[in-house]
């Protein structure tokens, strides 16, 4: 089912 | 000097229940605002966010911003030695290297302190916009963590499609497939008020609802996305936090999974979607 996308991809670190 | 008390310790323990397995080694950001929490799991793709604000605390001091870095799983240790109604107090010095947990039952005749090492921890911080939602979905807590579970038994991806009128979750496997729908219950069923506070958020009172699934959906736009159940099922340990959970999704982005805490705050999980290639 897709592939896993990890949250860096959509947020920025700080 | 930190120092917090909670009255009903019940509540930092299913909090630490509920993110435990999750990650394994965190900050805790001690401010005059509250107990907050940011950690992602070791492989990036999900995150939790902790607030526990200090006006939620029977007493609450935070002379300077502290940071404790904490092994949760050692914390989680140290809380299940508290009973379910003591009265939970953490204390630490500005430049201490231990955080003290103290316990005291209600009737305040046996008294225990736990000190645990603290942690020096390099974590990532990730910057999380405030967005607007294309759908936000409100349901039993109870009932989405019983779809996730009986999900995860055929396959290991969950297909949450959000419409007008309903919300179905989609899975499929080796074996079979299924499909799970639940219908919005008509408007004024989920009987809440929201109040707004100051800071960070809403306060949200539900009032126990007799039956049903008591779906409550706010759609911009028709939301389709894929996410891992494994992390699902491991978000759902916090359903006994909260009689409802929010689901927000948006096009691409990751859902939010969150659980609050009455009047204190609440725990947020989010996590990256599966994309089709």
């Amino acid at each position: 089912g897709g592939r896993q996308k990890t949250l860096k991809s959509f947020f920025s670190t700080t | 000097m930190f120092e917090a008390r909670i009255l009903q310790g019940s509540i930092l323990k299913k909090v630490l229940e509920s993110i435990k397995d999750l990650v394994t080694d965190a900050n805790f950001e001690c401010t005059a605002n509250g107990f907050a929490l940011q950690a992602m799991d070791s492989s990036h793709v999900s995150l939790v966010a902790l607030m526990l604000r200090s006006t939620g605390f029977d007493h609450y001091r935070c002379d300077r911003d502290v940071t404790m870095g904490m092994n949760l799983l050692n914390m989680s240790k140290m809380l299940k030695c508290a009973d379910n109604d003591d009265t939970i107090t953490m204390k630490a010095d500005d430049a201490g290297d231990v955080v003290t947990f103290m316990f005291e039952n209600p009737k305040a005749d046996k008294i225990s302190d736990f000190q645990m090492k603290l942690m020096d921890i390099d974590t990532e911080h990730l910057g999380i916009p405030d967005t607007e939602y294309e759908a936000t979905v409100k349901m039993s807590s109870n009932e989405f963590q019983r779809i996730c579970r009986d999900l995860s038994s055929i396959g290991d991806t969950v297909t949450i499609a959000v419409t007008k009128d309903s919300v179905k979750f989609t899975t499929s496997g080796d074996i079979g497939e299924a499909n799970i729908t639940c219908r919005r219950t008509s408007d004024g069923d989920m009987k809440e008020e929201k109040v707004k506070t100051e800071e960070d958020g809403e306060k949200v009172h539900n009032t126990k609802s007799s039956e049903g699934q008591n779906v409550d959906i706010d759609l911009q736009e028709p939301v389709t996305l894929t996410f891992a159940l494994r992390y699902l099922n491991s978000f759902c340990k916090a359903t006994s936090l909260c009689e409802n959970v929010r689901l927000q999704l948006s096009k691409e982005l990751p859902v939010v999974v969150q659980y609050l805490i009455e009047d204190m705050g609440y725990v947020r999980f989010y996590l990256a979607p599966k994309i089709e290639e």
